[in-house]
């Protein structure tokens, strides 16, 4: 699954994601990718989010939208409220993967409780890339 | 400025241990070009929903993720792929599921958002929209790579060993592995 999410000059923040899904899957499947408020969500006013990981927990804690929710509802940073969720609400209840984040500040958080992922951030003209833990 | 881009190309069981040097570059060069594509647009004005839209089309592009031209095969050896978008200023959203001919989902999501009163549209109907749209679409074939094709058949072994020796258990070893999850 891959995903973006960005701030641009006037403010505005975005998100979307896209997959391929899972492998072997049967019956129409659908993940929470296209789930808006699971695997994508973006609000001005708290952040934009991508997920990817094993889908059906993402939707069943409608991830995206919590970590928003967590912002607005709690004040919490976009860093505090996505390890929040990835790290803590997800890993209690068996959903591995990770997130993307990013605030109107354009503070990023890329917290994810899976071995790797792929994932990077471009701040000021400077790349970053990490893969691992 | 504050404009930033960050982008995820999939998470799972990704260690230094399974990785050899070149498919760790070629991830690393991959992951660059997505960001600088996304940035440039970001430096030149263009908006977030532009630069998303972008830099998710370089990586749809790429075999390397299960995305687009990468995405993993279904039971039946389809690539079934799904997207969304959503924008901030506006809360609009868009997206598509179960499409196996758009070339490149994340736009479909977009026009659903931007083109229609809905926010959600599925397979035949998602891809009939699509191509009133003017978006691309191509041959379920152009999806297919022998990678992810023979992923499929691994699972697809693996489960009928799983049957033959132990019906009432199930591994989840690397079950997480991005592109390697199965239903």
């Amino acid at each position: 699954t891959v995903g973006c999410v960005a701030l641009d000059a006037y403010g505005n923040l975005a998100a979307g994601t896209s997959t391929g899904g899972m492998t072997n899957k049967r019956f129409g499947r659908v993940g929470d990718a296209p789930i808006i408020g699971a695997g994508t969500y973006a609000d001005n006013n708290t952040c934009a989010v991508s997920a990817t990981g094993h889908g059906e927990y993402f939707i069943r804690n409608v991830v995206a939208y919590d970590i928003a929710a967590l912002m607005k509802y709690k004040n919490l940073s976009v860093k505090k409220a996505a390890e929040e969720v990835v790290m803590k609400k997800l890993v209690d209840r068996g959903g591995e993967g990770g997130v993307i984040a990013l605030d109107k500040n354009g503070n990023v958080a890329m917290p994810f409780n899976s071995a790797g992922m792929y994932r990077g951030y471009i701040k000021n003209g400077k790349p970053v890339v990490a893969i691992y833990r | 400025s504050k404009i930033t881009l960050a982008i995820h190309g999939g998470a799972g069981t990704i260690t230094r241990e399974n990785m050899t040097p070149e498919k760790e570059k070629a991830y690393r060069e991959k992951l660059n070009e997505a960001l600088q594509v996304g940035y440039d647009v970001l430096k030149k004005g263009g908006t977030s929903m532009d630069a998303v839209e972008a830099t998710i089309h370089v990586m749809e592009n790429s075999p390397l993720f299960n995305a687009g031209k990468g995405a993993v095969f279904t039971n039946e050896g389809k690539n079934e792929m799904d997207a969304a978008m959503m924008d901030g200023e506006t809360l609009q959203a868009g997206a598509v599921a179960s499409v196996t001919t758009i070339k490149n989902p994340i736009s479909a999501a977009r026009a659903v958002m931007e083109k229609s009163p809905h926010v959600m549209m599925i397979g035949d109907g998602a891809e009939a929209f699509a191509k009133t749209q003017g978006i691309e679409l191509v041959d379920p074939s152009y999806f297919h790579t022998e990678t992810r094709y023979n992923q499929l058949q691994q699972i697809i072994d693996k489960e009928k060993t799983q049957l033959d020796h132990d019906g009432g258990s199930s591994s989840n070893e690397n079950i997480f592995t991005e592109g390697n999850k199965f239903g």
